[in-house]
């Protein structure tokens, strides 16, 4: 994992330790998983989740190519709606970029399927794709797969090793890290997980 | 496409987290190439779910420089990674650019050279070639004073004041053999600096592209 492999080097050193063994899950009140739907030619998985207790404080930034993939439109959306977020769905194996009204339906019908199945408000998912782009979702396996998703959300680093594979595409490794430290008078933990391989030159705002 | 998730249990607001989010992108995930290409799908996503409990952290609180340099090393690591497995990647490559005119002038330097082809292929070749790292400064469309660059590859010095130094063949190429490969380009102009990373570009990177979709 890449958080065995760095060090804190060049960052305050008292201010936090590296917690080897944490992940997305690690951090109070979230559960995370990931299954195979369909979506991609192998038996790797191709859906995830990430699923906080509460309705979370949440923020994004996205990229600023002027050609953006439809999840982007309704993640902007549900974060526009109150600033708080339940629930992140995502899928590998399909980007559903430049698919038109038909992706942008997807895009939300997802968004959608997800809510109700983890019970949620709408408005407090946000979703993700990455992978070919202009071909359309195969929303069959996907309804399929999210309908099978909160049952296999879990709060250890299973569930957070199930959603880091299933957010891969032609990445080689799993990239997640965790750190913990003192604030507020509490310990706290700030994690998080990563894809990316190719196509990279990122320029988000 | 790069895809992250933060999640945190600290108390923190939703409008102090998008501002530290957006400091944190552009110090990490936006200082990152494979391949210069941007994708359509980009996304950092944070979420707090503040179930750690305590005093809310805001930028006036006293323990908020600790939370933000763990978001920052969060996104950091995160952003190294992708970097380190770019297709095809045998290669870390980590540009520190530092006397630019500025931090943001910095940046554009070390991105450029960090996403240079020739730079690239070089480091795959482990060719200490100078001249490809000097070449993509002075195209970064920043100021740059062209007689007095130094450079260094990790702890071997290439250049000094724009002129060659004469350094072990040796050395250099047992060092470009290593995991990771530091850049280091002082320009000597100003204060400005800032750190790229981006990974060398081999035969597989085209292998894996040529036939991405099909």
């Amino acid at each position: 994992s890449a958080s065995s492999a760095s060090s804190a080097q060049g960052h305050p050193a008292a201010a936090f330790t590296v917690v080897e063994d944490g992940s997305v899950t690690t951090p109070a009140g979230f559960r995370a998983g990931g299954l195979h739907c369909g979506l991609k030619k192998t038996d790797r998985h191709d859906l995830g989740a990430i699923l906080c207790e509460v309705p979370a404080a949440a923020a994004a930034v996205y990229t600023t190519n002027k050609v953006q993939a439809a999840p982007l439109q309704a993640t902007r959306e549900s974060l526009a709606a109150g600033g708080r977020l339940r629930a992140m769905l995502v899928n590998s194996g399909n980007a559903n970029a430049c698919t038109g009204k038909q992706g942008l339906a997807d895009a939300y019908e997802m968004r959608a399927a997800f809510a109700a199945a983890a019970g949620v408000p709408l408005e407090q998912v946000a979703v993700a794709s990455t992978g070919v782009i202009g071909e359309a979702l195969k929303m069959d396996r996907v309804r399929s797969g999210i309908a099978q998703l909160p049952a296999r959300l879990k709060a250890g680093a299973e569930g957070a090793d199930d959603f880091c594979q299933a957010i891969l595409t032609t990445d080689l490794v799993k990239k997640s890290v965790c750190v913990s430290l003192q604030a507020g008078g509490r310990t706290v933990h700030v994690a998080g997980a990563a894809k990316g391989s190719g196509m990279i030159h990122p320029n988000m705002a | 496409t790069m895809l992250g998730f933060v999640t945190t249990d600290a108390p923190v607001g939703s409008e102090a987290l998008h501002a530290l989010l957006r400091r944190a992108t552009d110090r990490t995930f936006n200082m990152i190439t494979v391949d210069g290409d941007t994708s359509t799908n980009d996304m950092l996503v944070a979420m707090a779910s503040g179930l750690a409990g305590g005093e809310e952290l805001t930028p006036a609180h006293p323990d908020w420089s600790a939370f933000a340099s763990a978001v920052i090393y969060v996104c950091e690591v995160l952003a190294k990674a992708i970097a380190r497995d770019g297709e095809g990647a045998t290669k870390l490559i980590e540009v520190r650019v530092s006397g630019a005119e500025s931090d943001a002038s910095a940046a554009a330097i070390a991105k450029t050279i960090v996403g240079s082809s020739l730079v690239k292929s070089a480091v795959f070749g482990t060719d200490a070639n100078w001249g490809r790292i000097i070449a993509a400064a002075g195209r970064a469309g920043e100021p740059l004073d062209p007689d007095t660059v130094d450079i260094a590859l990790g702890p071997i010095l290439t250049l000094r004041d724009s002129q060659p130094v004469a350094f072990d063949e040796d050395a250099a190429l047992a060092y470009l053999k290593g995991d990771t490969v530091e850049i280091i380009v002082d320009l000597k102009l100003g204060g400005g600096q800032a750190t790229a990373w981006g990974c060398d570009l081999t035969y597989d990177y085209v292998r894996i592209n040529a036939a991405y979709r099909t």
